[in-house]
């Protein structure tokens, strides 16, 4: 073999033995050309002289490339026996070039020792285009880049579509979709390709976050298709859904699930395919609202929610009230009033108070007098009336203008009918002797 | 009281027994006053005139509701707040009793009840009470008989004109003094036995107002001379009305 430069040079130029002299007989000469990754050998002849002969039987250059044969050349330009190449540009999908060179044992016509002075090679590295499907070399069999090809001199590299991530291999892409983050209060999110068939191998998350008070409804799209079994819940695919950590499904099979109330403002979609299936995926609309509180039910039937609405959120608050005559009562303690506020998580913030009767307790008793009370049952609760009187003779009442009879009012206050607290006085009854001195005898 | 009937009980229920300056009467006001007459508290001539009047009332013994002393001393003293004895009373001029009225406050109201009730004031605007011959009613503890009484008596005795008081009064003073002033009346008789006496000072004469059916004190038991030989002098109350609610009204 005849040496060529080592390394791997972007041109050059290859000569039959002793060229321009006259090459050996039986000589046989390979060079193996070998330019920088990323381009092809490209090969013309600048001389070309070779002894003619049928299908280049005696001496010739043979050309490789790709493991395919170039041709086999022999020849005179002009000869009408052999194959001179001519022009003609040998161009490698590959990097490497291979040349034989072949003499045989003579170059005689009739007798006659005729000099052919072989050839004059040059060759130069070309430019690859590695992302032509028509260019795969043997090197190259398989798909250049999963997604999109970019040549450029002397290589090439691969991108990868919107959401797919190129891989660390440089020619495949992978959906990159484990830290999908929805934070509008609706929107859309879908499998990979939807509604394609969805890839392989995905591990999906999205995360939908949005401000507290708020509850995220799912609403799954038509088509909805995963992989399914018929006995086996979900074993190939699996799409999972949990609100702020706690499970609400795992779905697959080509029935969505109705609309679902996550009452949560924390949703996390977890989308695991395994490496085969052909089904389309998914797609949600996922919509908010705020978040609903449970609506209030009265503990008693004196209990009044002013402006009972039909749905309580959040932030919404009710305000509670008592009938007349009856107090707010949490436990043992009275209320002035008593407000409730739909929190974030869906609850009340404080838990409905009870209403109680409001209690006057005992009346004031009256000196020199008493007591007694105009109702059944004689308690001392609201609307209860007790009537003040005085020890007579001895005693006589003196009242307001609002009388000797007391009512227990809604205050907790026994008021006359003129609405004052002060009770009745006995007063002393003055010249009135019991037993007054008779005269009888007169 | 001389030429009376014993009293039963209830029949003057106002009528206090006090104990201060001697034995002396009063009637209930109200629940918790004695209406008194001044010498009680302060005598003519007293030695203890210079004693305050808060420890007065601490010394006083008053007693009400019954007829009968021991019963009186078994139920128990009243203790007095305070005492109120009127301006005008002088109790170093022996021979003029005008002002001879006090009002004592109990340190607690009584309860009251068949045998003790209060007795009324007249109406200031009715002056026949003291209209000569109108009759009224003195009880006390006094004098019978030369005798403390131990018991509730009571004597029944007119009014009399005041000019007639003045009257037996010029004739038979004695060489006493006596000032008749305007805020005194007499009541009794020239004649009989009928009177009040010592020990009866500071009860009170009272009269019927058949208006209302109510018993009205008219008059205070101030001074005589002598028991039983004339007429008694008293204290007229209506003159006294507006020191009395004065003093009255504004505690309560």
């Amino acid at each position: 073999s005849s040496p060529v430069p080592r390394g791997s040079p972007l041109f050059g130029e290859i000569r039959s033995p002793n060229y321009p002299k006259p090459y050996p007989n039986n000589n046989i000469s390979i060079w193996d050309i070998q330019v920088p990754k990323g381009y092809g050998v490209k090969l013309t002849f600048k001389y070309f002289d070779l002894e003619p002969s049928e299908s280049c039987f005696y001496d010739y250059v043979k050309i490789k490339a790709d493991k395919r044969d170039l041709g086999r050349y022999c020849g005179q330009l002009g000869s009408t026996t052999g194959n001179h190449p001519g022009r003609k540009e040998f161009v490698s999908k590959g990097r490497k070039m291979h040349l034989e060179f072949h003499s045989d044992f003579s170059n005689e016509d009739n007798g006659t020792v005729i000099p052919y002075r072989g050839f004059l090679a040059s060759y130069r590295a070309v430019d690859l285009d590695e992302c032509d499907p028509n260019n795969a070399a043997e090197n190259y069999e398989r798909p250049q880049c999963q997604h999109f090809c970019h040549n450029y001199v002397g290589g090439y590299f691969c991108s990868c579509r919107i959401g797919y991530q190129l891989q660390s291999d440089q020619h495949s892409c992978k959906v990159e979709c484990s830290s999908e983050l929805f934070t509008e209060a609706s929107g859309y999110l879908s499998s990979p390709e939807y509604p394609q068939p969805y890839p392989e191998y995905l591990r999906c998350n999205y995360s939908i976050r949005l401000q507290k008070g708020l509850s995220i409804a799912l609403r799954f799209l038509e088509p909805f298709e995963i992989d399914d079994h018929q006995q086996v819940h979900c074993p190939y695919d699996q799409l999972k859904i949990q609100a702020r950590g706690r499970e609400i499904g795992e779905f697959c099979g080509r029935e969505p699930p109705g609309i679902i109330e996550t009452n949560s403002n924390e949703v996390d979609i977890l989308f695991l395919t395994d490496d085969s299936g052909f089904s389309r995926g998914w797609k949600i609309h996922y919509t908010s609202e705020k978040i609903r509180c449970p609506q209030l039910v009265p503990r008693d039937q004196f209990t009044i929610i002013r402006d009972l609405q039909p749905v309580y959120q959040f932030q919404d608050y009710v305000v509670v009230s008592c009938k007349t005559g009856y107090n707010l009562m949490e436990g043992d303690k009275k209320l002035v009033s008593f407000t409730a506020v739909c929190q974030a998580d869906g609850t009340w913030h404080q838990p409905m108070p009870r209403c109680e009767v409001v209690n006057c307790g005992s009346p004031k008793n009256l000196t020199n007098g008493a007591f007694s009370y105009l109702k059944e049952p004689a308690n001392n609760e609201y609307q209860s009336v007790i009537s003040y009187r005085c020890h007579e003779p001895y005693y006589h009442i003196v009242t307001g203008t609002g009388g000797e009879r007391f009512t227990c009012s809604p205050e907790g206050t026994w008021l006359d009918q003129d609405g004052q607290k002060r009770i009745p006085s006995c007063l002393p009854v003055c010249g009135k002797p019991v037993h007054p001195v008779v005269e009888v005898q007169r | 009281i001389l030429g009376g009937k014993a009293a039963r009980r209830g029949n003057f229920p106002w009528q206090a027994l006090t104990g201060i300056n001697g034995r002396g009467g009063g009637a209930l006001l109200g629940d918790r006053w004695i209406l008194t007459a001044a010498h009680t508290i302060f005598p003519k001539g007293g030695v203890q005139n210079n004693v305050s009047l808060e420890q007065l009332a601490e010394e006083a013994d008053i007693f009400l509701g019954h007829t009968n002393v021991d019963e009186l001393h078994k139920m128990g003293n009243h203790p007095v707040r305070r005492i109120f004895i009127h301006p005008d009373f002088n109790p170093n001029d022996e021979h003029n009793f005008n002002g001879d009225i006090a009002l004592l406050e109990l340190k607690n109201p009584v309860t009251l009840g068949p045998t003790l009730l209060p007795i009324c004031l007249p109406d200031a605007t009715n002056t026949s009470f003291y209209a000569h011959g109108h009759m009224g009613y003195v009880s006390g503890f006094g004098v019978d008989k030369n005798r403390i009484s131990s018991s509730l008596k009571y004597v029944s005795l007119p009014a009399v004109a005041q000019e007639k008081c003045q009257s037996w009064l010029d004739s038979n003073k004695k060489g006493i003094p006596m000032v008749f002033s305007e805020n005194m009346f007499c009541a009794g008789f020239l004649e009989g036995k009928k009177d009040t006496c010592q020990g009866d000072s500071g009860s009170v004469f009272t009269v019927l107002d058949r208006e209302s059916g109510r018993w009205v004190a008219t008059g205070i038991v101030s001074w005589g001379i002598g028991c039983g030989t004339g007429y008694g002098f008293y204290t007229k109350i209506l003159n006294y009305l507006d020191w009395i609610n004065g003093i009255v009204k504004e505690d309560r």
